[in-house]
């Protein structure tokens, strides 16, 4: 669907404000360490997709365990967050953006702020 | 910035690449001079060139346009989501997701259709994929993975071309003075 600007776009092929595949993820906000919530299985394929999770299962869970919270904390020093590694406002407002779908870690290194391979991350948080 | 894993880049002889559209697309004028604004403003940083030829099997760089599943393992996941993705050197496949609202006149207007997606800053983005970069944590650059819808985001800033001139070197014509800084960005307000 191209258009010159977005007054052009008719108004039936406009979905709902910020519809997008991701904004279900809205309902996790606030969503920390321990808890068991449904709808975390599939932010951790998100973060699998992108590199940040660097377990090659198809079949996650729902609980927030630390793979999940180390994943978060790399996402928000990737992305100038606070590294809460909550699912925080200000982190769930990142995630549901529309974004290019190249991982921003590959083969479990980056060279984003995080700066180092989500295995090495996972490490410090244990400690 | 940052680069792929191995720091791929397209090898010393090729300089001058060419690009070609699918053919089952049938893209319009309009839009293939979208594509070609993008090249331009890489190739105005480094020693490049990039041309389009009719002839898409022979060509450097493959732009397509496609729906979910389209063979290649990275399947597109419909309105807003994912927009695009790009391989690294030199395999030159770059896709997009025809299931969003591509903008294609350079022309944000009114911001009443929020899930539309400017295809020109889409495409910067994705060639400096193509060309070796990965993503940059600045938020400012060209290459921050994520772009809001209805925002216009096309000018390389000092970390793109920072990265890019690494791989290939400065363009002999390029004075430097014609794109904003990061920190000039930042101080001006002007960009995204």
């Amino acid at each position: 669907h191209f258009f010159p600007n977005m007054s052009s776009i008719p108004h039936n092929l406009i979905p709902n404000s910020t519809l997008g595949i991701w904004n279900s993820f809205q309902n996790l906000t606030g969503c920390h360490a321990g808890q068991k919530i449904d709808g975390l299985a599939r932010i951790k394929n998100y973060f699998q997709y992108f590199g940040y999770i660097n377990i090659s299962s198809t079949n996650f869970t729902d609980d927030f365990d630390d793979a999940l919270e180390s994943a978060i904390k790399t996402y928000q020093l990737n992305f100038n967050l606070n590294a809460t590694g909550e699912l925080d406002e200000p982190t769930m407002n990142h995630i549901v953006k529309p974004r290019c779908g190249v991982a921003d870690i590959i083969n479990g290194s980056s060279s984003m702020n995080s700066g180092k391979s989500s295995s090495n991350l996972i490490h410090t948080v244990s400690h | 910035y940052s680069f792929f894993p191995g720091t791929p880049r397209w090898p010393d002889s090729k300089r001058d690449l060419s690009y070609a559209f699918q053919p089952e697309n049938q893209l319009s004028d309009t839009v293939k001079a979208v594509f070609a604004r993008a090249f331009l403003r890489w190739s105005e940083v480094i020693p490049m060139t990039f041309n389009e030829t009719s002839s898409f099997a022979d060509a450097d760089i493959k732009i397509g346009f496609f729906s979910g599943d389209h063979g290649d393992g990275e399947p597109f996941d419909g309105v807003l989501g994912t927009l695009a993705h790009a391989f690294s050197p030199p395999s030159g496949r770059f896709h997009l997701d025809s299931a969003e609202n591509w903008i294609v006149a350079g022309n944000i207007g009114d911001s009443t259709a929020a899930s539309a997606v400017d295809l020109e800053s889409v495409a910067v983005h994705e060639i400096g994929h193509l060309l070796g970069l990965g993503h940059s944590s600045i938020e400012s650059a060209i290459m921050y993975p994520s772009i809001s819808s209805a925002t216009r985001k096309v000018e390389l800033v000092s970390d793109d071309i920072q990265g890019i001139q690494s791989l290939y070197g400065s363009n002999p014509n390029y004075n430097g003075s014609s794109t904003l800084t990061t920190q000039q960005r930042e101080t001006s307000g002007a960009g995204s």
